[in-house]
């Protein structure tokens, strides 16, 4: 493992690359959401 | 008329949750979410033919591609929030 942890925030290397932003931005908006209630 | 809009406007609503419901097992607390986005928009939006064009676009390239399952999603939640009915209005300095 030369590389390991390389990328360690992306944990699913498959993964539609639009599709893992905007599901980041949704579950950091539903979290401050959370927060601020 | 605005009362069979509204009618197949919820029912689309229903058809995308109960769509996306079953793929996003993985963080339920993003369809609750959703809901909350919707229950905030205003009525007379929810009504319209704008929101059924989008929740029909959504709910079919959801179907299509569910690879961008989150992006349909957002998309929708973005929409909804740009019609809320407590729409954050920005901050204006008196002169």
């Amino acid at each position: 493992g030369a590389h390991a942890a390389e990328d360690e925030e992306e944990d699913d290397d498959d993964e539609d690359p639009e599709n893992r932003i905007a599901k980041k931005m949704l579950l950091q908006e539903i979290k401050a959401g959370l927060s601020s209630d | 008329n605005k009362a069979s809009m509204s009618a197949e406007n919820q029912k689309l609503f229903e058809e995308f949750v109960d769509y996306c419901s079953k793929l996003t097992a993985e963080h339920p607390e993003v369809i609750p979410f959703l809901q909350k986005c919707h229950s905030k928009a205003n009525a007379s939006y929810l009504s319209s033919v704008e929101f059924r064009n989008t929740l029909g676009r959504c709910l079919a390239r959801v179907q299509g591609k569910q690879t961008k399952l989150y992006v349909y999603i957002n998309e929708l939640c973005t929409v909804l929030k740009n019609h809320s009915e407590k729409k954050k209005v920005p901050l204006r300095t008196q002169p």
